[in-house]
């Protein structure tokens, strides 16, 4: 544990709890990308079924059942609790086009083929394009509540974080897992245009908009 | 140690 990947956690943590305080304070899922809560309660469904079969520390155990119970909770806020105010219309990304090549991908290009494994692998290939529904409705309708971008910009500052975790265990440990330093790395380019424009609009008071 | 790094991280 390095602090790299201690700031990282604790990013993506805030960022999940960002999201669900402001769904539950507000009573609103408006300008949320259902889709993206699926999918990510999808990645950490598949890849923390290792809960089952190994124990790493309490930090580990515990993060990992916090983030997967706060994930449905999400899905569950969107899609049932708040439903009337979920925008389904705007929210229109085909999953399947994400789900399907990530799905193959996993298959072909492992560490290991064994059911775990691959599920592991799909997870990591998943995350990484799993909040392209969400950027996809923030294009789509032009703008996003403040509070929407401080999510979005723990969770990308959480795996640009990540990156930095991986040179330091590189460096200091001879560690290091190709797969999910690609996706990292592609997860990371994801949100480039976004850091930029909360760098410049969202950080000096300014209300994301896209120009029309 | 290649491909390992995943067991303790999240």
């Amino acid at each position: 544990m390095n602090i790299f990947r201690l700031t990282g956690d604790l990013s993506h943590l805030a960022a999940i709890i960002i999201l669900l305080l402001k769904i539950w304070k507000s009573r609103s899922c408006a300008g949320i990308s259902g889709k993206s809560q699926i999918l990510f309660a999808l990645v950490f469904t598949t890849r923390y079924l290792d809960l089952f079969t190994s124990f790493i520390s309490l930090y580990n155990t515990c993060m990992k059942l916090i983030y997967i119970g706060c994930a449905y909770a999400t899905v569950y806020l969107i899609y049932a609790k708040f439903r009337a105010t979920y925008d389904g219309n705007h929210d229109s990304f085909r999953v399947e086009f994400l789900v399907v090549p990530v799905g193959g991908l996993s298959v072909l290009i492992n560490h290991d083929f064994s059911p775990l494994e691959i599920l592991w692998t799909f997870s990591i290939y998943l995350e990484s394009v799993a909040i392209l529904p969400q950027l996809f409705m923030i294009s789509k309708t032009g703008e996003a509540e403040t509070i929407t971008t401080h999510y979005l910009f723990c969770l990308g500052l959480y795996r640009a974080l990540y990156l930095f975790n991986w040179i330091w265990r590189f460096y200091f440990e001879g560690f290091f897992d190709m797969i999910a330093i690609v996706a990292g790395v592609v997860q990371t380019v994801l949100y480039c245009d976004f850091f930029y424009l909360y760098v410049t609009k969202v950080l000096k008071g300014k209300k994301l908009s896209l120009p029309a | 140690v290649i491909g390992r790094t995943r067991k303790d991280e999240l």
